[in-house]
């Protein structure tokens, strides 16, 4: 069952003696429902993965980082997770993602995505969708509405869209919501 | 076509043996 699109699948482990690139490794591509399922169940769950480490799955030729042209207009839809949630939610979370990026869940704007990253940190984990172009307000509302959908959280909970370039600039926490769902 | 699989579609897949 072939996947409309091959999906690279990248770790990060923090080891603070190396550069920031030299700690980002391509796990494993798929472009098949069964090779999705054969990495997923090989993987340690992202609960499991230590403080610092990240997952990423993106379109294969798009590196996780927002410097690559196919990111650096584009931006994020960003869920932070309370502590206790790692133990709770996290990996149902990331599933869900992942399956909305294989399964092309954004109907004509699944091409607008360029995909996921799991941040596992100690003060609260993130995991975001990453978008090619913030600019595009119709795409990305609707990508954001409908992954809020699919991750079944409730009305109250509001998530933000912010683009990169504001990421990039300032620090993390300031970086101010470009939409919100 | 575009090839789009609803959640309860790919989950189908999760333990199913890989066929040989």
């Amino acid at each position: 069952h072939p996947l409309q699109n091959r999906w690279a699948l990248w770790f990060f482990k923090n080891e603070r003696s190396r550069a920031w690139q030299d700690n980002l490794h391509l796990v494993t591509k798929v472009d098949t429902v069964e090779d999705f399922w054969a990495m997923y169940s090989h993987i340690q769950l992202a609960s499991k993965l230590s403080s610092g480490c990240d997952y990423a799955l993106f379109k294969d030729g798009i590196q996780p980082m927002w410097e690559d042209s196919r990111n650096k207009r584009g931006g994020r839809w960003l869920v932070s997770l309370a502590k206790q949630q790692r133990h709770s939610e996290l990996d149902r979370l990331w599933l869900e993602t992942l399956l909305c990026l294989i399964g092309e869940s954004f109907e004509e704007h699944s091409r607008e995505v360029c995909g996921a990253v799991i941040n596992i940190r100690a003060k609260g984990d993130k995991i975001a969708v990453w978008t090619r172009e913030a600019e595009s307000q119709a795409g990305v509302l609707h990508i954001g509405r409908v992954y809020k959908e699919r991750l079944g959280l409730s009305a109250k909970m509001v998530i933000g869209y912010q683009a990169h370039a504001d990421t990039a600039t300032k620090s993390h926490s300031l970086a101010k919501n470009k939409f919100v769902v | 076509g575009k090839k789009q699989y609803d959640r309860e579609f790919l989950l189908d897949f999760q333990f199913m043996p890989a066929c040989i």
